[in-house]
C-alpha cells in the first residue's frame, strides 16, 4: 500500500456535483464509485467519456425501490438498483434537475452505458481501504454530517461529542488518502477562529468527495483524519464491483 | 494564540457586518425583517458552533462562515443530510427472535 493516492490525478473521478434540494447524496456517491471503477478498469479517463458515461443519479433515484429517492436511500439500494435495471444510463439521456422531486422511472428507455458485477462492503475499512483504494479505486463510506455544515479546510478529526460516529447521515465518496507535512497550517484564517496550535506531526487523513457543489470545502472536497473512525467513516463502506468480461468460455455440466 | 482570553469573538455590530458579507457572498435574502432577524441569530449560534468545533478538533481542520450558516443544525441535516443507516438497517436493534428463545 502506498502511502498516498489520489484518483483525481488519474482523471478517474467525475466533477463535484451539487445535490441541491434533493437527499441523494447516496446516489451520487454510488454512481461516482461505479464511474471512477469503470475509468480506472477501462483505462480511461471520466472526462474522455463525458458524453458517454457521466452516470448520475437521476436513474438511482428514480427507480430506488421506495421510489422516493430525493428523501435519502443508501449506497446498496443504489447499487441493487444498477444490478435490477442491468446497468446505468447516461446523464446525457437522462438528466439531474435538482428540484427534489423524483419522476417516473424511465431506466428501460435508454441504452446502459455502464454496469457493475457485484457490490461489497469493506470490513476493517481503515485497514482495507487503503489496500481496496489503491487497486480498485474508490469506495462510497457514511459519514455525520454535523461538523461539515461549518468545515472550511484542513484534516477534521473530531471528537466523539462533535461528530457522533455512530449517526451516520451523509454519503460520500472515497477518492484517496494521504499524510499532512508536519505544520500544515492553520494560518492566514479569514473567516475561521484563531490560529490554535496546531499537531506538529503529520496527519494521516481520507480524501473524500462531497456533493454539495464546489464552493463548499476543499473545492467539493474534505479530509478526514485517517485511523480514528473519525465520524463514522468506518461504518458502512461500500464499493461496487466492475470487472472486465470474462472471455473464457462457459462450462456447463455435461448431460 | 487561542481566542480564548484575547479575543472576545464578534461583536453584535461585527456580527451584522459578517452577516451582511455572507449574504453577498451566498447570494441570500429574507422575505422580511423578522426572518432577517432569525437567520442572524441562527448565523450567531452557528458561529458559536464552529468556534466549539474548532476548539475541540484535534486535527488541522478549520471551521466558519459556509454556505450553510443561516440554516439550524435540524434544517441542515433535513436538507443535506440522509437517512441513518443503522436505524433503517436496524442494526442497532438486538439481534435474535424472541420467537425462538435464543439470540
Amino acid at each position: 500500500v502506498p502511502s498516498t493516492c489520489d484518483w483525481r490525478k488519474a482523471g478517474a473521478i467525475s466533477p463535484v456535483r451539487n445535490q441541491q434540494h434533493c437527499n441523494c447524496c447516496w446516489a451520487i456517491a454510488a454512481a461516482g464509485n461505479i464511474e471512477a471503477l469503470w475509468a480506472i478498469k477501462f483505462g480511461r479517463s471520466v472526462e474522455a467519456w463525458a458524453h458517454t458515461l457521466s452516470l448520475l443519479a437521476p436513474e438511482l433515484i428514480d427507480c430506488d425501490r421506495c421510489g422516493n429517492g430525493c428523501k435519502g436511500g443508501f449506497v446498496w439500494d443504489a447499487f441493487l438498483t444498477v444490478l435490477n435495471n442491468s446497468g446505468l444510463a447516461s446523464e446525457k439521456d437522462y438528466p439531474f434537475d435538482g428540484s427534489g422531486k423524483t419522476h417516473r422511472c424511465l431506466a428501460e428507455k435508454h441504452k446502459k452505458v455502464a454496469w457493475i458485477q457485484d457490490f461489497i462492503t469493506l470490513q476493517a475499512f481503515e485497514q482495507s481501504a487503503g489496500r481496496m483504494g489503491t487497486r480498485a479505486g474508490t469506495v462510497a463510506p457514511d459519514s455525520a454530517s454535523l461538523p461539515l455544515q461549518h468545515y472550511q479546510k484542513g484534516v477534521i478529526q473530531a471528537t466523539p461529542t462533535t461528530c457522533d460516529p455512530v449517526q451516520v447521515n451523509h454519503c460520500v465518496l472515497l477518492v484517496g488518502f494521504g499524510k499532512t507535512k508536519s505544520v500544515e497550517g492553520r494560518q492566514g484564517k479569514a473567516a475561521s477562529f484563531g490560529s490554535y496550535s496546531r499537531p506538529r506531526h503529520s496527519m494521516a487523513y481520507w480524501t473524500l468527495q462531497n456533493s454539495w457543489g464546489t464552493h463548499w470545502g476543499e473545492k467539493g472536497y474534505f479530509r478526514l483524519h485517517r485511523g480514528s473512525n473519525t465520524c463514522g467513516i468506518t461504518r458502512f463502506p461500500v464499493t461496487a464491483r466492475v470487472d472486465k468480461p470474462n472471455k473464457r468460455q462457459q462450462v456447463s455440466c455435461p448431460p | 494564540g487561542s481566542l480564548r482570553g484575547q479575543d472576545p469573538g464578534p461583536q453584535p455590530l461585527e456580527l451584522k457586518e459578517v452577516f451582511r458579507l455572507f449574504q453577498m457572498q451566498y447570494n441570500r435574502s429574507y422575505p422580511n425583517p423578522a426572518e432577517h432577524a432569525r437567520r442572524l441569530d441562527i448565523f450567531a449560534q452557528n458561529l458559536a458552533n464552529a468556534q466549539r468545533l474548532q476548539e475541540e478538533d484535534l486535527g488541522t481542520a478549520e471551521f466558519g462562515v459556509t454556505q450553510f450558516s443561516d440554516l439550524t443544525e435540524e434544517e441542515f441535516v433535513q436538507l443535506y443530510g440522509n437517512r441513518v443507516a443503522g436505524e433503517a438497517l436496524g442494526v442497532s436493534r438486538k439481534v435474535g427472535s424472541e420467537e425462538w428463545g435464543h439470540s
